[in-house]
């Protein structure tokens, strides 16, 4: 990984005193390397070297580290920074229901997540209702039904009807008339840049005031990963990000770009297909990760 | 940006960093670089509007000639539609269903993920769509007697073109490859010479790890062409560059949209357009 890389780039320096401004534009073009191999934004590496670079120069090669892996205890260092410093709590609201909206680009994994969260939270004492707001994918519906059924937890849907609003509503309120205290609505996978859609998340919002919004997103996702974020943010507003598939073996710098980029916490990673494969986002797992 | 003025080092920066904003990755877009200061020269080429075009040509002549889907008249063709969770693949498998049963030829599609849930119904509803027969069994059934049963059906129905449509898999999941495997050494065995197209699919937003994707299913299966679906969305796949460069994979089609319909043949020069846009 980066380790090796920086070690050969900086072999020759061990024991020698501060790192002069070649040795680090050598090693921090390794950096950049190693952060665009693993889809980091574009503009985030260019910023996160530069933080990087700064605390470089001028560091000592102590006797105990080469200066390879001095630079990458500062990389791994920054990373944790930009990645760690948030909270995998959901939090429940004081008056339930408590509303979890989940959203995404299409196929990131937002189904099979809304499965994953009602059988995590069940766990920890919540009542869960699924609401099923995919009214267009074929099945989308059914999906989330066999998933519910898997679980023994009950799924709100309301067949043809073709207005994920009014569902949403319905969905809060038999909540409430169940007695159930969390309720998880599973939206339909939509472009960031469709205006009409991206209204629907805007009126869904409205509707049912959730108290998280959970961008979805999958761990493979390259450059376009910030634009995505950012326009979800800007336009709606979440509250925190799932990464899915990270059972794969994709480094998975979109993450870093998007916690960067919005400042939004990572919540959850999803760590396979089943539906107990939801675990907490660890950042010194992702930084290390990040660096291959 | 870079018609009017004079090519200089600045300017190669920023079509490097365009390349790697593109998903093209840092490797691939080094040897486009290469390539385009050695032709700069060659051509004497000496603004930014010639480096750009110079540039598309570049990109478009590495991604090869326009490549259709094959298809033999008179017998049983098999596409078998592979790749990672939630790319497009079955929805894809739904938009050539219908573009082949417009043409006039027998189609069937065969539900291979037996796994996922409600996957079979996903198909079913597409099949009804294109009007295409459908070959399903019961939620985990084993995959390789659905792909089996199919084959067989579609030989005694005189199929032209049978669809096979696969669980979604992470390529480090060696038991999942194994069972791609499996299904590909069925459909050899009880098929010969009908497994005319395996198709990669891979989603438009992904990185670097598409390469992984296409260099690891290409060890199990003999993936003969790439769909690269959601170009509608705003990543351009600029990945698929590298595959090219380095599995030597053809694109063949292209997804643009949730429809139906939305489905085109991909076009190498449209798509070094598109990477400018
Ligand atoms: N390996 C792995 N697969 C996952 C994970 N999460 C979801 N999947 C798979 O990814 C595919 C897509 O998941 P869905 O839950 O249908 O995605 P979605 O966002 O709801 O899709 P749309 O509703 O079409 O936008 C399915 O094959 C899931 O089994 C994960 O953490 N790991
Ligand atoms: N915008 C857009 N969405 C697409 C395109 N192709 C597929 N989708 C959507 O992507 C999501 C996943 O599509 P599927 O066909 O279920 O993907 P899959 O590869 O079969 O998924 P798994 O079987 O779960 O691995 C669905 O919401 C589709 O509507 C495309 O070209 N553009
Ligand atoms: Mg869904
Ligand atoms: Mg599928």
């Amino acid at each position: 990984g980066l380790g090796d890389k920086l070690q050969a780039t900086l072999k020759k320096l061990r024991g020698k005193g501060k790192l002069t401004e070649k040795d680090i534009s050598d090693a921090m073009r390794e950096v950049r390397m190693a952060l665009l191999e693993a889809d980091v934004n574009l503009k985030v590496v260019r910023d996160f070297v530069n933080a990087v670079k700064e605390r470089a120069i001028g560091a000592d090669v102590l006797e105990s580290l080469t200066p390879g892996q001095q630079i990458v205890k500062i990389v791994h260092e920054e990373l944790m920074n930009l990645l760690g410093g948030s909270t995998s709590r959901i939090a429940i609201a004081s008056k339930p229901p408590t509303v979890l909206m989940l959203v995404g680009l299409q196929g990131a994994g937002k189904t099979t997540q809304a499965g994953k969260l009602a059988l995590s939270l069940r766990k920890s004492g919540r009542h869960p209702l699924l609401v099923a707001c995919d009214v267009y994918r074929p099945a989308a519906i059914e999906q989330l039904q066999v998933l519910g059924r898997q679980l023994d937890i009950p799924v709100f849907s309301i067949s043809g009807n073709q207005n994920p609003v009014q569902i949403a509503k319905q969905g809060k309120e038999e909540a409430m008339r169940q007695g159930r205290d969390l309720v998880i609505i599973d939206t339909a996978g939509r472009l960031h840049v469709d205006e009409k859609l991206m209204q629907e998340l805007k009126d869904i919002k409205a509707a049912v005031m959730p108290h998280e919004i959970l961008l979805v997103v999958d761990a493979m996702t390259g450059q376009d990963a910030v634009n995505v974020a950012e326009s979800f943010n800007s336009t709606l507003g979440i509250d925190g990000v799932i990464v899915t598939k990270l059972d794969g073996d994709t480094r998975g710098g979109a993450a870093l770009s998007i916690k960067a980029v919005t400042g939004k916490p990572i919540k959850f990673v999803g760590m396979g297909e089943k539906l107990d494969t939801l675990e907490v986002f660890h950042p010194d797992r992702m930084a290390s990760r990040i660096l291959g | 940006l870079l018609s009017g003025r004079k090519i200089d080092e600045e300017m190669y920066e920023e079509l490097e960093d365009l390349l790697i904003m593109h998903d093209v990755g840092v490797t691939a877009a080094t040897n486009l670089l290469r390539d385009l200061r050695r032709l700069v020269k060659d051509r004497k080429i000496l603004d930014g509007e010639g480096l750009r075009l110079l540039l598309k040509e570049i990109i478009s002549n590495s991604l090869g000639e326009k490549k259709p889907l094959r298809l033999e008249p008179g017998t049983l063709n098999i596409f078998l539609v592979v790749g990672v969770n939630g790319v497009g693949k079955t929805t894809t498998i739904g938009k050539l269903a219908q573009r082949y049963k417009e043409q006039g030829l027998k189609v069937m599609v065969a539900a291979g993920d037996t796994f996922r849930a409600a996957a079979s119904s996903q198909l079913e509803i597409w099949a009804e769509r294109a009007g295409v027969y459908l070959v399903s069994h019961a939620d985990g059934a084993d995959p390789a007697a659905v792909v089996f049963d199919a084959v067989h059906s579609a030989r005694a129905k005189k199929i032209d073109l049978l669809l096979v449509d696969t669980a979604g898999r992470l390529h480090n999941k060696s038991n999942l490859m194994q069972e791609l495997g499996k299904i590909r050494r069925i459909i050899d065995r009880e098929a010969e010479h009908s497994l005319r197209e395996v198709l990669l699919v891979v989603d438009a937003t992904t990185g670097q790890n598409a390469l992984v994707q296409a260099k690891e299913f290409a060890q199990i299966v003999p993936v003969t062409g790439i769909v690269l679906t959601k170009l509608d969305g705003t990543a351009k796949g600029g990945i698929v560059i590298a595959i090219n460069q380095e599995q030597k994979i053809p694109i063949k089609i292209i997804g643009v949209g949730e429809k139906i319909s939305d489905l085109r043949d991909f076009d190498p020069q449209e798509f070094a357009e598109a990477l400018f846009e």
